[in-house]
């Protein structure tokens, strides 16, 4: 994207001040009203900057009463644009850059040494002079997770309706229909009204969109990759817990597709490199339930294979998968009584959570690494349609 | 050493929750 970031005049030392009266306006200019399209071609984060440059002018001038209140005014409005915004993942991806924009600013340019090592002798200059504002870094940090369970519960909602279709019940392999259990071809019961079905090239499609947005709206990549891991462990445990449920989907064919389409989301993963995410590794129980519904049951050595391989299932994941499993045909046997007898005495050693079932709800706590930026305050320039001209330059 | 800056002044900050509550009542106050 091009950065409009221009060189100021010498004078300017990046820091922004307005009168009293004005902060109202500011706040509606600058976050309650402002609408994240507007900014595209700008500098990423620039609400933050600018947010910045205004606490520090007021920090400049020893005035605390400014600082609480532009602060509390800042996070209160945050909050309000999110409350009217809770269906909308860009405002909400918005949001979330830009607090923890301003949290790592307020981080950086603290005076704290510990957060001044990357700092050039410039940015040192833009360092609060009178107050210390830990405190409020501990507020916006709590917002900032606030904003991230938000984003994640957007991102679920549109996603979940896609999965269960998308993995287990489109056949994007040729000619595997043909080998679909007998009796449950073209069995789709949940798309009771109309076409509900979708295919992964859908659920792709809209987690590049996701991605896209957050990447554009400079959204810290550490924030990104825990955002997909995230994403990953709901597929992993929408699609596993359909899977314990429905014995026309327990078969050699669903298994292979469903493996095809876990090799897809891995590889669309490395494609924006997102791959260090540990995305792939929440997969890895719906992964082994695919080679479980591929490999062979009958014999001592089979279940043998089973128990070394499915680590990531618990035993009664294991068992319940074999007794659903469907035969493809009348050449294919069921899996036998005493198959599933044997694996489950291989078992019992295994210390196994006794829930049958994920909890898709479970969330990974989110971390905000420290992440400072290479900007300096006094390159950063406010375009006009900001409608911010009451702001003065110092 | 004279380039050391004197001690910053913390500023007390209500927690988030605190915050809501606050926001909430003015909301209530104003007609």
């Amino acid at each position: 994207r091009q950065v409009t970031v221009q060189r100021k005049e010498k004078d300017f030392q990046g820091m922004l001040e307005y009168h009293k009266e004005d902060e109202a306006l500011l706040i509606r200019n600058l976050v309650t009203e402002l609408k994240p399209q507007t900014l595209a071609g700008t500098v990423p984060c620039l609400p933050a900057y600018v947010l910045y440059m205004c606490i520090r002018h007021a920090d400049y001038v020893n005035d605390d009463l400014k600082v609480h209140s532009l602060l509390t005014s800042t996070i209160n409005g945050i909050k309000k644009v999110l409350k009217k915004h809770n269906e909308d993942f860009e405002m909400t991806s918005f949001w979330l850059s830009n607090t923890c924009r301003l949290l790592h600013c307020l981080k950086q340019y603290s005076g704290d040494e510990g957060f001044m090592t990357q700092n050039t002798p410039k940015q040192n200059e833009h360092c609060l002079k009178n107050f210390d504002l830990t405190e409020y870094r501990q507020v916006l940090s709590d917002l900032s997770i606030q904003i991230y369970q938000q984003l994640i519960k957007i991102a679920e909602g549109v996603l979940q309706p896609m999965i269960v279709s998308a993995m287990l019940e489109n056949e994007s392999i040729q000619g595997l229909s043909g080998v679909k259990p007998t009796g449950y071809r073209k069995r789709s019961s949940s798309m009771v009204d109309g076409d509900n079905s979708y295919c992964l090239e859908a659920v792709i499609r809209q987690m590049t969109s996701f991605h896209t947005v957050m990447r554009d709206q400079g959204l810290d990549p550490e924030i990104i990759l825990q955002v997909f891991k995230q994403l990953f462990y709901m597929i992993n445990a929408v699609t596993l817990n359909n899977l314990l449920l429905r014995k026309d989907v327990c078969s050699w064919s669903t298994g292979m597709q469903l493996r095809y389409n876990i090799s897809q989301l891995e590889e669309w993963l490395r494609g924006r490199n997102l791959h260090q995410s540990g995305a792939v590794q929440t997969m890895e129980p719906l992964i082994q339930a695919a080679q479980l519904l591929q490999l062979k049951k009958k014999t001592p050595e089979d279940a043998e294979a089973i128990c070394s391989l499915c680590t990531s299932l618990s035993t009664q994941q294991i068992v319940k998968i074999l007794n659903l499993y469907t035969p493809l045909n009348e050449f294919e046997e069921r899996v036998t009584v005493a198959f599933i007898r044997t694996i489950q005495a291989q078992l019992q050693e295994r210390n196994d959570p006794q829930q049958l079932l994920l909890d898709s709800k479970h969330m990974f706590p989110v971390l905000f690494p420290f992440n400072p930026s290479s900007l300096t305050m006094d390159s950063i320039h406010i375009p006009a349609y900001l409608n911010l001209e009451f702001l003065s330059e110092v | 050493n004279t380039l050391r800056p004197r001690p910053r002044v913390l500023l007390k900050a209500p927690t988030l929750a605190e915050m809501e509550e606050m926001n909430t009542s003015e909301e209530e106050e104003s007609p």
